[in-house]
């Protein structure tokens, strides 16, 4: 465990929790994609089944479970305690259109042939892509509440400092995934355009709108 | 191993 994998680990913990919070504390989920949640729901059952194949450490398994919980106890508001307030005009990314791919990808792309092994490489696969429904909603509704831009600013932050983590594993331990990798830098790549807007409007104190 | 190393992170 090194410095950029833990702050990865907290910062990917925080967002979680951020996004909880705000939806529980204004009772509404409006400008948060359904869509988005509900692969990031996959993307973690499908990774995290190895729960029940390696234990790795404490650390290991509790983060894994509450990454999982978190993940349906957000559907469970989004879907159902608060659905009045779900944004489903906007929210009209089709999923399938990144399900479909990465499942063809993991079963092409993949370290070992076997059921859990393919979960797992497409788990990394449609987590580099599953922001996507949530960016696509901000950009349609042009604007994003501040809250919403610190979850995805501590989303996308996550994954930047793991890449900093393989950095710092292929250095030190001579480790390195190429999948995880590739998928990784897709994934940072992609907040990007949010990033830049982030660091130049909210955190001088402005709201989240997109340039018209 | 290296499987073990992947399963490592979240």
């Amino acid at each position: 465990m090194n410095i950029f994998r833990l702050t990865g680990d907290l910062s990917h913990l925080l967002a979680i929790l951020i996004l909880l919070w705000k939806i529980w504390k204004t009772r509404s989920c409006s400008g948060i994609s359904g869509r988005s949640q509900i692969l990031f729901a996959t993307v973690y059952t499908a990774r995290y089944l190895d729960l029940f194949t390696n234990f790795v450490s404490v650390y290991n398994s509790v983060m894994k479970i509450i990454f999982i919980a978190a993940a349906f106890a957000t559907l469970y508001l989004i879907y159902v305690k608060f659905k009045a307030t779900y944004d489903r005009n906007h929210d009209t990314f089709r999923i399938e259109f990144l399900l479909a791919p990465c499942a063809l990808l993991a079963l092409i792309l993949n370290h070992e042939f076997t059921i859990l092994e393919v979960l797992w490489t497409f788990s990394i696969y449609l987590e580099s892509v599953a922001i996507l429904p949530q960016l696509f909603l901000v950009s349609k509704t042009g604007e994003a509440e501040t809250i919403t831009s610190h979850y995805l600013f501590a989303l996308g932050s996550y994954r930047a400092l793991y890449l900093l983590n393989w950095i710092y594993r292929y250095y030190f331990e001579g480790f390195f995934d190429l999948i995880a990798i590739v998928a990784g830098i897709v994934q940072t790549v992609l907040y990007c355009d949010f990033f830049y807007l982030y660091i130049t409007r909210v955190i001088k104190g402005r709201a989240l709108k997109l340039p018209a | 191993d290296e499987k073990e190393m992947r399963h490592d992170e979240l």
